[in-house]
């Protein structure tokens, strides 16, 4: 038996928002530690890796593990009917073939509960990690979302070249140039504005810009994201949960 | 630019 309850059910309907439109089903992997998801886009470019840590519940038990196939488009028109600020308590049986979604609303003596069909999804695990890092920048999660919007319109991939003291975001297209560079920085009274730089070794990666545009729907989950940059390697975009994460694994783009 | 899949690397668990 699954049991977990959301104190809010804005967290899973930012957490589907996410990721519902590069993976349109995965599996999500229920243990005693929490629920965690691996899912790869349909063009196998970029993988998903969500790990929702039983501290995240306000209530949370899973007596045996359990893998529940969820279709996301379904299960985020489900969620879509609760209010933000509801409890929102998922629950399935040890063989079940529905996912139980209920939400109860604070303030009103309302409850609504869902069940959501679940699918039998076959899907490989790739092994992530751990991963060698060369280049690490903290930054605002929507500056980044800003950056990658911006640096869109003028190109289908966006450079990301990282130095000592600064990160540059550069496009180069048809209609011209831009580029984007940002310096660590310190605030101290909003600690959420501060971008931090750490380089073991120069980084020049190209990453595609459709892809980048997916990565930046997680934007509302964290005020920060961090890029981890290897060469020639897939960068890594980690939103934090309050316990946990959401991780995107980007395959680089190479020249032909 | 070519883009290449997220399998080319990773290995399958």
């Amino acid at each position: 038996m699954l049991e977990g309850k959301f104190e809010e059910a804005s967290l899973l309907k930012k957490i589907v928002e996410a990721m519902k439109d590069c993976v349109s089903s995965c599996n999500f992997n229920c243990t005693e530690n929490g629920i965690s998801v691996q899912a790869v886009d349909n063009s196998r470019v970029l993988l998903i890796s969500l790990l929702i840590e039983k501290d995240t519940f306000e209530e949370y038990r899973c007596d045996r593990n359990i893998t529940l196939g969820v279709g996301l488009g379904s299960l985020s028109k489900i969620i879509g009917n609760g209010a933000n600020s509801d409890y929102l308590t998922i629950s399935a049986d040890d063989d079940a073939d529905k996912l139980n979604i209920i939400f109860e609303d604070k303030v009103k003596d309302k409850i609504s509960e869902y069940n959501l069909k679940l699918l039998d999804i076959d899907a490989d695990l790739l092994d992530v990690g751990p991963m060698d890092t060369d280049a690490t920048i903290t930054l605002p999660s929507a500056d980044f979302a800003k950056i990658c919007k911006d640096m869109k319109v003028l190109s289908e991939s966006l450079q990301i070249i990282v130095t000592k003291d600064s990160a540059l975001f550069q496009s180069v297209g048809d209609i011209g140039t831009g580029n984007i560079v940002i310096r660590p920085k310190t605030d101290i009274d909003h600690p959420e504005e501060s971008v931090t730089i750490s380089l073991d070794k120069p980084i020049d990666l190209s990453f595609g810009s459709k892809y980048l545009s997916d990565i930046i729907k997680a934007t509302s989950l964290s005020q920060k994201v961090t890029i981890k940059l290897t060469d020639q390697s897939p960068g890594v975009f980690e939103y934090k949960l309050p316990s946990g994460y959401l991780r995107f694994y980007l395959a680089p783009k190479f020249d032909e | 630019m070519a883009q290449p899949t997220i399998s080319n690397f990773f290995k399958r668990k």
